[in-house]
């Protein structure tokens, strides 16, 4: 429970999943 | 032969090498001297002629590298790689030593942001390693007077003076009795390894129409970060969904495991740097896959070890 707390944790730190075209427009866009 | 000087977090080596000796000789030299083997995170970091810290080539010739001309050559021996879990893959206590106060040092260097009430957490288990349990009848006002124990940032943000600091400190000091120097390391690497800057190489990238862009580098893969805000990733990049990575002078390419997707571009705009990040992204995706096999005998007997 300790392993998974700490895992969402850390999932907070990612930025959110998407797909590549997404990637490419959000980058594009800045 | 020629003098060098290489500093860990807390010890301070000299060695004389050859002209021939390269990197990883004394890399495996100075591992062999403090007693390390977990040694994958580690390299050894350097000043060049031009006064840059770059990180030493452990195939080639010391000599041959930039390395500022000095008597002796000044060398730093650093983590360049951080786990993904501090648990779970930090076995050794010289590990997690040299790990702890290398993290401790960017935290109270505001090189990771730390906000207050976890900088006053943190402190608190440093002043465990250091002073162990607190003890009313020793560990009297003022004990804390001569520590660095927070980062200049909260202590200008907060309107208390040093004796009110120690007294928050003090109080989850007195919450850690009984427990040992060397959990307390671990403990605080635990906290700080959330932290959202913990573990992040930083490098200035543009996009195609010339705004200013982050790029983070780390043990889980890439991210981009607007330019006002290096804590939130915007876009990521898992090592998993990553086919291949290249440079050629200033534009970067990712090539995504799905050969369908578009090739994501960026730029960069120094040559030097550009190698650095090639090489950063190399040594992580390496351990990122590493970590995804069966672990070694020499982990595996290390484990043992700990657990002994």
């Amino acid at each position: 429970e300790a392993k998974e707390k700490a895992h969402a944790k850390r999932a907070k730190k990612r930025a959110p999943q998407m797909d590549w075209d997404k990637k490419h427009q959000l980058f594009s866009n800045f | 032969s020629i003098n060098v000087r290489v500093t860990t977090m807390d010890a301070e080596l000299e060695f004389a090498i050859l002209p021939s000796t390269t990197g990883k000789q004394l890399f495996n030299q100075i591992v062999k001297t403090i007693g390390l083997r977990e040694t994958w995170f580690f390299g050894l970091q350097y000043q060049d002629s031009k006064g840059f810290s770059t990180w030493l080539k452990l195939n080639k010739r010391v000599t041959a590298q930039d390395v500022r001309r000095e008597n002796p050559l000044l060398i730093k021996f650093r983590a360049k790689f951080y786990p993904e879990d501090v648990a779970e893959e930090l076995i050794q206590e010289a590990t997690q030593r040299l790990f702890f106060l290398q993290v401790k040092e960017g935290i109270l260097n505001d090189d990771i942001y730390c906000p207050p009430e976890t900088a006053v957490l943190l402190a608190s288990y440093s002043v465990q390693t250091k002073h162990g349990d607190y003890k009313k009848d020793y560990h009297f006002p003022g004990y804390l007077s001569r520590d660095k124990l927070l980062p200049q940032r909260v202590l200008e943000q907060h309107k208390l003076n040093k004796e009110q600091w120690e007294n928050r400190i003090k109080v989850w000091h007195e919450e850690h009795k009984g427990v040992l120097r060397e959990d307390a390391m671990v403990e605080y690497l635990k906290i700080a390894q959330d932290l959202e800057m913990y573990g992040v190489n930083y490098f200035s990238i543009k996009n195609k129409k010339g705004s200013e862009l982050w790029l983070g580098v780390d043990a889980l893969g890439l991210n981009i970060y607007q330019n006002t805000d290096r804590m939130t990733p915007k876009i990521g990049f898992p090592w998993s969904e990553i086919r291949n990575i290249s440079f050629n002078d200033r534009k970067f390419v990712i090539k995504a495991m799905d050969k369908k997707a578009p090739d994501f571009v960026f730029y960069a705009p120094r040559l030097r740097i550009n190698k650095r990040i090639l090489a950063l992204c190399m040594g992580n995706h390496d351990l990122y896959m590493r970590r995804r096999k069966p672990d070694t005998i020499e982990v595996q007997q290390m484990n043992a070890q700990a657990r002994e």
